[in-house]
């Protein structure tokens, strides 16, 4: 003869236990995806790479400023890095500003034009200020201070270079490897 | 490399293998995006540039990136019974991008000197000893140059060494180049720290032998040659 099964509803009873357990993962996880989203909103910096040309009236072109090696193209190479340098150090982009690098030095009619390679790593977040931003930096300081440098007006001034080309163009110098002999310390 | 050291990361980015089906045969040093230099005898056995691809980066196995061979250009007066004018231009199929990792080395100018017992560096992806193993990571030696006269002397090369050459080692022995070092660069550093392509690795007796240092190709001497093919 059929007889129903008696159906016992059990109730499932978390243990105290589990209960903190799967509450303290679970603040874990939000944690770790809190975190990371203030990493990459805040911390992930990203490489912007710029061309920017100036005017040095004061220098006449010479043929050595074409020579690779020669200590005039060298020595003039150092003075506008360290220009540039001093520029972006004592400004808001002090922490954002990585290095410059002359690439190549052109005659002018009255003077010497050099094209420069600006490198700057700065959060993502704030990068659409940056341009405008080294900008308004170098326009600021070039016709306040005493700088052989000027801005060349025939060109727009900030140019984004693909990082590709422009690690390429920054790393064409030759030579550079070990640091040898190793700095006494 | 006898008696060396592996390199660090990014310390010789102008170093490349020259390679035939996989298997590195010599050393070579970047000049330029599309330009190598390296010894003549490394094309002693194949001649064909279609043979050859050349690896950049420190360690055989994973290369930064590699490039086939376009053309081999070896110098007009080599002769492969000989040890003169041991020195070839080899072309890319196309340019490398330069990074931290692969650039170029400099070439010093024809007038430029260097001293006996200036400090200089020899690296490559040859054997560890004479007829030992050879390594997957690229290795580093520091050697001094060796002046001619003393590597002319009768109980070290008794004469063998001509203008085209460089002597850099320790008649002392250990600390050398080895087999498969070959094409590869000797380097010196300047106060800039930049560092020049002085020698390229041509040939010795043994390796790390007493009274039997490394000779390179004196890379002053061929400097008219190599901007006569290169431009560089």
């Amino acid at each position: 003869m059929y007889q129903p099964g008696i159906l016992v509803r059990r109730k499932r009873v978390w243990k105290p236990w589990t209960v903190a357990l799967i509450t303290v993962a679970l603040l874990l996880a939000l944690a770790v995806l809190i975190g990371l989203l203030v990493y990459f909103l805040v911390y992930d910096e990203k490489t912007h790479y710029y061309q920017a040309s100036f005017w040095i009236p004061s220098i006449n072109y010479s043929s050595d400023l074409s020579k690779e090696q020669s200590k005039f193209r060298t020595g003039l190479k150092q003075k506008i890095s360290n220009e540039i340098d001093v520029i972006f150090q004592r400004s808001s982009l002090k922490h954002h500003y990585v290095k410059s690098q002359v690439v190549n030095f052109r005659p002018s009619n009255d003077g010497v034009k050099a094209d420069v390679l600006i490198k700057f790593q700065i959060p993502r977040k704030n990068a659409g200020t940056l341009k405008r931003q080294a900008d308004n930096i170098l326009q600021e300081k070039l016709q306040s201070s005493q700088s052989i440098l000027k801005r060349d007006a025939s060109l727009p001034y900030l140019r984004e270079m693909n990082a590709a080309q422009a690690e390429h163009i920054l790393n064409s110098d030759c030579g550079s490897g070990m640091e040898y002999p190793p700095i006494a310390r | 490399i006898a008696d060396g050291k592996p390199a660090d990361k990014a310390s010789w980015p102008w170093q490349s293998s020259l390679q035939v089906e996989g298997i590195h045969l010599c050393g070579a040093s970047l000049i330029g995006s599309q330009w190598l230099v390296t010894s003549a005898h490394c094309f002693d056995n194949y001649k064909n540039p279609k043979l050859w691809t050349v690896s950049f980066g420190r360690t055989l196995s994973s290369p930064l990136t590699t490039r086939k061979v376009e053309s081999i250009i070896v110098h007009e007066n080599y002769a492969s019974h000989k040890h003169d004018d041991d020195i070839a231009v080899v072309k890319l199929s196309s340019p490398v991008l330069f990074s931290e990792n692969l650039h170029r080395v400099c070439l010093p100018d024809a007038t430029f000197q260097v001293l006996p017992k200036s400090k200089v560096f020899v690296t490559g992806w040859g054997a560890l000893k004479a007829n030992g193993p050879f390594p997957n990571s690229l290795q580093e030696v520091e050697i001094e140059i060796i002046s001619n006269d003393v590597c002319n002397q009768v109980n070290v090369y008794g004469g063998a060494i001509s203008s085209g050459m460089i002597c850099a080692g320790f008649l002392t022995g250990k600390l050398d180049a080895c087999e498969g070092d070959s094409g590869g660069p000797l380097v010196i550093s300047d106060n800039r720290n930049k560092w020049y392509l002085l020698g390229i690795v041509s040939w010795g007796i043994d390796c790390g032998k007493e009274n039997k240092p490394g000779i390179y190709t004196r890379v002053t001497h061929y400097r008219d040659w190599i901007k006569s093919k290169t431009s560089i």
